[in-house]
């Protein structure tokens, strides 16, 4: 069965959609079937992928159990890479699903019946800034959490109420299995001071969960969602694209079971 | 009475939290008395002035009817800014408050009382990177809101949702006279086309509703933080420390009323 990692962190603008974009199409790069589920309403990692936004396109029906995953599936331009848009719309999804009976097992009951007729290596799942419904929904259906961190103070804050929420979703027993995948370090810049302290900091504390891959501060990165393409697309050997390669490589050591 | 300005963005890590911050320092700088709301359970404007964050010091209660204002205002290292700190187990209000009456009022009836008996010239709220029960809280008890905008394609991406929302709240009659008081743009680096397309972009949508002062990349911004200084007291003359002061200055020209 395909492995489901969502990325997650609740500090907001840390690289969550350029990780699971980048990584997303990396990984189809290298031969893997995946898919790039959006589940942010903000649907950033929609026009990343050069998917359009179109009202009702996201999982909102799907989430209350009416309509199905297959139908809102997408082809992107990376062979190997399909993906499920989002929309504004979907926050609605929160107030509703908060409602709703078994309200943190809607995402893995909707996508389940999909994945068991599709066949997929991986499923990435990009999450909004917040510890909301949503992502409670991805964690809850995730065998792995991937925490994209930006090089700085405030994201450093947020930490540990990351490592206390997954010990909750395990010790509740609504993913008994989900962990904490591995800690990226994002817009890396090795001349400021403050990005070494936050460095050393993190793997301090969790050790070899932080990938060896740092993602550099590239403006590439920042200029590729405009032409709606990852970065192996838009500019294949700038910094952004060497490292998201990277990256991948890593998290295929880490996760590949064939 | 108190003038309420909300700075709000749902995009994340757009310089939200390190405009309420430094705004409000330079605000008191030129004798203003402000107050500094931190209404984000990350609490990182709390760290961002020097508080600490504790276990039930935040509007969390005062939001469902019980407990007062009063008591969680803290003076700052700053002469004339006062604050109210945050916590992570504000995140819990958004679904009690979203259970209780009047839900979208309970930020206003809350503040109101404490406003009207201790005189401050600005309010500023710090909000989280949603649209959900706390910024909504805001939006409806402020008189403007404040939009920071990253010179980035992601970020311009939400722009529309802003100004639907602003627009539903003031028909809708919750609060008729909130306007959007200006978009800042933030982390401009002039050197890259990203940055200067977004500027011209918003210039053409929203025209003198953007500041003229743009807040430049200046890693001295990130710095400040974990040393729980606003930027005029950690490097009053570095690039940061002037954009801002620049800023409340135009922002003083917009709605000081005295
Ligand atoms: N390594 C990088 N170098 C330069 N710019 C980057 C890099 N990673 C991300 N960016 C840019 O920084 C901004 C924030 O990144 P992104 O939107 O991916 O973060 P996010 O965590 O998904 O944000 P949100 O919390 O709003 O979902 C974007 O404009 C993006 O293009
Ligand atoms: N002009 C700037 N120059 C350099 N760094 C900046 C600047 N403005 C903000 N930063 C840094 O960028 C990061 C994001 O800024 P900040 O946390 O203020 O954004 P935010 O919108 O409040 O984020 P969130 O959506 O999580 O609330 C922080 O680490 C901050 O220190
Ligand atoms: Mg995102
Ligand atoms: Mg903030």
């Amino acid at each position: 069965p395909a492995h489901i990692f969502a990325v997650s962190n609740q500090k907001g603008g840390v690289g969550k959609t350029t990780t699971a974009v980048n990584l997303s199409a990396c990984l189809a790069e290298l031969g893997k079937k995946v898919l790039l589920i959006d589940l942010d309403p903000q649907a950033n990692a929609t026009s990343g992928v050069g998917l359009d936004k179109h009202a009702g396109q996201s999982l909102y029906d799907a989430l209350l159990g009416n309509g199905d995953v297959a139908s809102l599936v997408q082809p992107t331009g990376i062979k190997g890479l399909h993906a499920v848009p989002s929309e504004v719309d979907l926050a609605g999804a929160e107030i509703d699903v908060a409602r709703a009976d078994r309200y943190l097992h809607r995402f893995r009951e909707a996508i389940s019946p999909f994945l068991a007729e599709y066949a997929y290596d991986y499923i990435c799942v990009d999450c909004p800034p917040s510890l909301g419904i949503l992502t409670m929904n991805a964690l809850t259906a995730a065998d792995s959490m991937i925490l994209p961190l930006q090089t700085e103070y405030y994201a450093l804050e947020g930490l540990s109420v990351v490592s206390r929420l997954i010990q909750k979703i395990r010790e509740q027993g609504d993913n008994p299995g989900l962990e904490l995948g591995g800690i990226v370090m994002t817009m890396y810049d090795a001349r400021t001071n403050i990005a070494q302290q936050v460095v050393d900091e993190v793997t301090g504390h969790f050790g070899d969960k932080v990938f060896e891959t740092k993602i550099p501060r590239n403006v590439r990165l920042s200029e590729a969602p405009s032409y709606g393409q990852p970065i192996i697309t838009y500019d294949s050997n700038c910094a952004g694209a060497v490292a998201y390669r990277a990256l991948a490589r890593e998290f295929l050591e880490r996760y590949d079971r064939t």
